[in-house]
This record gives C-alpha cells, sequence and structure tokens, in this order.
C-alpha cells in the first residue's frame, strides 16, 4: 500500500 | 521587478525536463535568495523541492517577495524554442499576471520574447524539517537511474536494503526475481565514480519503480545522486545541480496490504 506524503508531513 | 538570468539555456531545460512528468503545473516562489518551488504530484505520494540560489545566476534581481503559478507544459513548449547556448532571462513586473522568457543568441542577433500567462495555484505547502537518516547513499546518478530501468522491468516495486557493507536493490514478480548489489567503492580514480554509504542504522524500505524512474529525469542535471533513507519515513533523493542548487524528490515508502 502507498502512503501519502501528506501523512509525513505537518503543513506549513 | 523581477528578473534571472542564465547565459546557457540548457539547464533551465534540464531542470524542467526533470520536473514536468510528475507535476503539471508548480508555484515558482522568489525572493532575493533565490527562487524556490515546491509540489507534490497529483496522487500525492512524492513532493520536488526545487533551490536555485540568486548567487548562482548570472545575474538576479528581485526587489519583491513573487509567488509565479506555472503551467509547467506551457513552460515546456516555451523552452523548447530555446537553443541550448542561448542565454536566458526570465521577467515579471511586481503583481504582474504574465511572465516573460527571453532568449538571446550568443551572437546577440537574434532575440526572443515569449509572454506566459500565470496562474493563481492553490498549493498546498508542507514543512519538512531537518532530519538525520540511517542511511545515505551517494553514487554516480547513471548507475541509479539504470537500476531503476533494469528493475521496473520486473516489479512495480523495488526494495532497497542498505547495510555497511552495501546497498541492494531488489525486485521479483511474475518473471522472476533480480538484485543488483553495489559495494562501497574505496580508492577510486573519479570522484563521480564513487559509491559512499553512510550508516547509523541498516535499513530496508519499499518504493514504487514508477516514481524513482521519474526521479531519474534529473541525471542529466548532476553526476552523483544521493538517497537519504530511515525506517518508515520518506526517500530523499537529491541531485545537486553545480553552482545553483538541488532538486530532491521525496517518496513515501511503500507498506505491507
Amino acid at each position: 500500500m502507498q502512503r501519502d506524503i501528506r501523512s509525513f508531513y505537518k503543513t506549513a | 521587478m523581477f528578473e534571472a538570468r542564465l547565459n546557457n539555456a540548457t539547464t533551465l531545460k534540464k531542470i524542467l525536463d526533470a520536473i514536468k512528468d510528475l507535476l503539471n503545473e508548480g508555484t515558482f516562489d522568489c525572493s532575493d535568495s533565490g527562487i524556490q518551488l515546491q509540489a507534490m504530484d497529483n496522487s500525492h505520494v512524492s513532493l520536488v523541492s526545487l533551490t536555485l540560489r540568486s548567487d548562482g545566476f548570472d545575474k538576479f534581481r528581485c526587489d519583491r517577495n513573487l509567488s509565479m503559478g506555472m503551467n509547467l507544459g506551457s513552460m515546456a513548449k516555451i523552452l523548447k524554442c530555446a537553443n541550448n547556448d542561448d542565454t536566458v532571462t526570465i521577467k515579471a513586473q511586481d503583481n504582474a499576471d504574465t511572465v516573460t522568457f527571453m532568449f538571446e543568441s550568443q551572437n546577440q542577433e537574434k532575440v526572443s520574447d515569449y509572454e506566459m500567462k500565470l496562474m493563481n495555484l492553490d498549493q498546498e505547502h508542507l514543512g519538512i524539517p531537518e532530519t538525520d537518516y540511517s542511511c545515505v547513499v551517494r553514487m554516480p546518478a547513471m548507475e541509479f537511474a539504470r537500476i531503476c530501468r533494469d528493475l521496473a522491468q520486473f516489479s512495480e516495486s523495488v526494495v532497497i536494503c542498505c547495510t555497511k557493507e552495501g546497498v541492494k536493490f531488489s525486485a521479483s514478480g511474475d518473471v522472476g526475481s533480480a538484485n543488483v548489489k553495489l559495494a562501497q567503492t574505496f580508492n577510486v580514480d573519479k570522484e563521480e565514480e564513487a559509491i559512499v554509504i553512510e550508516m547509523q542504522e541498516p535499513v530496508v524500505l519499499t518504493f514504487a519503480c514508477r516514481y524513482l524512474n521519474a526521479f531519474t529525469k534529473a541525471t542529466p542535471l548532476s553526476n552523483q545522486v544521493q538517497l537519504s533513507m530511515s525506517a518508515d519515513v520518506p526517500l530523499v533523493v537529491e541531485y545537486r545541480i553545480a553552482e545553483l542548487g538541488h532538486i530532491r524528490y521525496y517518496l513515501a515508502p511503500k507498506i505491507e496490504d
């Protein structure tokens, strides 16, 4: 399964 | 007023080639320190971060911070109109809704300019903290591109296993399996041929070949590529752009279904 890159970093 | 000049259009063409397959559009954030672009691909699996320092340009002026949203397909059409040895100047007025690309031939006999409409892009910006990675591998960019291309024939995913002995790329599928092992090099004549591994902890991570192959479109920008990996965090694939900056690609690892 491919995770979403946004789940690793906070929105700046 | 914004103005940035490079004496050679090749670099800008290569930069665009390195991002246009992943991104349809992007916002170029310009300040007196240079140009930055951060954007995710449509499926939000990978992220591209481009940094071009102002001191790497042959001329750079940015009076006010400026964000220019550009359609990268349109930008590619325009850059196709430049010869490799043309000087390229990117210009925009403050608060403008267009950007101008000016190309000048070496003998100054041909000058062309192309005006492009800017876009208002509502893009999410992610904060990426400085991170110490468990494994950092530096290797020839061409070698990495070759491995990604070769292994993509066997599977949609590649497993990267890094230990202090070396780095192993593996793929397995219906045809069979493939393994490519690279050992750290010692005493190579040319720095660009070196394979260097800095390991704190061994890692094993799985990534989608499709994205790795998209990242290797940056190969013409740099002799070497750097892979930074830690368990359960995105891989960073970095290409340095000599005297100008770098392009970094972030890719979320795949996890067991």
